[in-house]
């Protein structure tokens, strides 16, 4: 799992998962 | 003859091409998906757009665990129409989330853009169908996870990503020498809504929504066109806080615009798909206005026209 | 190709338009958006400078309170907590969808009085606890898999951490 600093009440956590033979980095946003 | 026959067998080897690709192929290796939890304040995900240089994303709604479609322009063009409408309420918009949008669709009256998706796995020339059905310009693509079954947002294809990818990828592009004026959808000169430098921005957006158009373009009082109000500078004018100061000139309001904004492209009757797909594939081209030899606005061609024409088209 | 960019809509020459044609105006304090985009700083889990056992501690604190449970953490792993954790979605999942997520919590040290919490997916149980035994087969053999069910509650742990910190 990847986080951000919570900024504005703002937390961003990310993690790369792969479809089929692709990689994809999700990332989503949430408020505190 | 001959352009005429080789427009036609270009045409088909791009739809030959489009049916046997999937928009899982457009996809590069790695590349990354935002995704905004519905519980955001809309002010906030609108700083996030703008901090990721994107101007849409898809929504992820927790209590559901489920998505709850795009977030796009429409939707800051109807917060603007709505605050317009109540300016009294204008706590409630800073303090709007985006779980509030259905509201103000419902507010303002405007009909819910239901959000087409497919399957990764579909092919390019069906994801293609249902964007020009739905008259959206980008469908998200859904899958769901093996075990759980539960929806998976694996990206979101726009016109013009399929576009460039079949100026990349399919030479018999260079087939397509017919200008555009014969060409049945493409040449057809549209009626389309225009302003001034002076017009009210809150007008221009109006007509946006009104016209469901993603440009309005600006034209001097000779009728030449001289810039275009796109959907997605609303983004750059909500942020600035300026929706509030609704006689601003829609001059003015393009001040607001990033100064690494590629500009305005325009073409004659006399161009032809050729080089406009060769445009596509070099830079970021969403629309082309047409202009005769002076530079009056003679018409206006979106990448939706040109899905058309390729799809539908000869 | 008579294919061309308009000049009089390039920024700096539709500000100096504007500028010309209303020059005391409002059009002078009316900046562009910033392009320059600041840098997400992304980082592997959650850092921390607490006392490792002070970390712990905060973390089951913030898992009881999200009503997640855990495995009694074993002699050689005292530094891992293994979670399992109700995930409660609204739509009206088929009885057969495994609700439980297992997450796994790691404490790693990075340097002296510099940690890194750690959060990895583990797999789904369905309520009567018994482990998908096709989740037996290895996570990477899944080709699709939704990430947004263990980013929700790696986000909502944090947050917890968060304001309980």
């Amino acid at each position: 799992l990847a986080t951000t600093s919570i900024k504005h009440n703002t937390l961003a956590v990310a993690s790369i998962v792969r479809y089929k033979r692709k990689y994809v980095t999700q990332v989503l946003f949430s408020p505190l | 003859e001959q352009i005429e026959h080789d427009q036609k067998i270009g045409i088909k080897a791009i739809r030959l091409f489009l049916q046997s690709k999937t928009s899982y192929d457009v996809l590069p290796v790695s590349y990354r998906l935002i995704v905004l939890d519905t519980s955001l304040l809309v002010k906030k995900s609108l700083t996030i757009l703008l901090q990721n240089n994107i101007v849409s994303a898809p929504l992820w709604n927790n209590q559901t665990s489920r998505f709850a479609g795009l977030l796009t322009a429409s939707d800051f063009i109807n917060v603007i129409q709505y605050y317009f409408q109540f300016p009294e309420k204008f706590e409630f918009v800073e303090q709007l989330t985006l779980d509030g949008l259905r509201d103000v669709e419902r507010a303002i009256g405007c009909d819910q853009i239901e959000t087409a998706s497919i399957h990764p796995f579909k092919s390019l020339y069906e994801a293609c169908v249902k964007m020009l059905e739905s008259k959206a310009r980008r469908i998200p693509l859904i899958d769901e996870d093996e075990k759980t079954h539960r929806e998976i947002v694996v990206s979101v294809l726009t016109q013009y990503r399929i576009l460039k990818f079949v100026a990349l990828n399919c030479k018999e592009t260079k087939m397509l020498l017919k200008p555009i004026k014969d060409l049945k959808g493409l040449g057809t000169i549209k009626d389309i809504s225009t302003c001034t430098l002076q017009t009210p921005v809150i007008e221009v957006i109006h007509l946006l929504a009104h016209k469901s158009v993603s440009s309005v373009p600006i034209v001097d009082d000779q009728g030449k066109l001289i810039n275009v109000y796109e959907a997605v500078d609303i983004l750059a004018l909500v942020k600035g806080g300026m929706y509030t100061d609704l006689d601003l000139s829609v001059g003015d309001a393009l001040l607001r615009r990033p100064e690494d904004f590629e500009g305005v492209h325009t073409c004659t009757m006399n161009d032809r798909l050729s080089t406009i797909m060769d445009t596509i594939r070099k830079s970021r081209l969403h629309r082309l206005f047409i202009v005769d030899d002076e530079g009056k606005l003679v018409s206006v061609i979106t990448l939706s026209d040109i899905l058309n024409y390729i799809l539908f088209g000869e | 190709s008579t294919i061309a960019i308009l000049p009089s809509s390039l920024p700096s020459i539709h500000r100096a338009f504007m500028m010309e044609l209303n020059p005391n105006q409002l059009s002078s304090n009316i900046n562009p958006t910033p392009t320059k985009k600041s840098k997400t700083r992304w980082h592997f889990g959650i850092r921390s400078r607490s006392y490792p056992l002070d970390v712990m501690g905060e973390i089951y604190r913030a898992l009881k309170n999200l009503g997640a449970e855990w495995a009694k953490p074993t002699e050689e792993e005292l530094w891992t907590i293994r979670v399992r954790w109700k995930y409660e979605s609204g739509d009206a999942m088929q009885e057969n969808t495994p609700n439980l997520m297992k997450m796994q919590i790691q404490l790693f040290q990075l340097e002296p009085n510099n940690y890194l919490v750690d959060f990895k997916f583990d797999g789904w149980e369905t309520s009567t606890g018994t482990p998908q035994d096709s989740f037996k087969q290895d996570l990477d053999e899944v080709g699709s898999f939704s990430a947004y069910p263990f980013l929700h509650l790696a986000t909502r742990l944090i947050m917890e951490l968060a304001v309980n910190s």
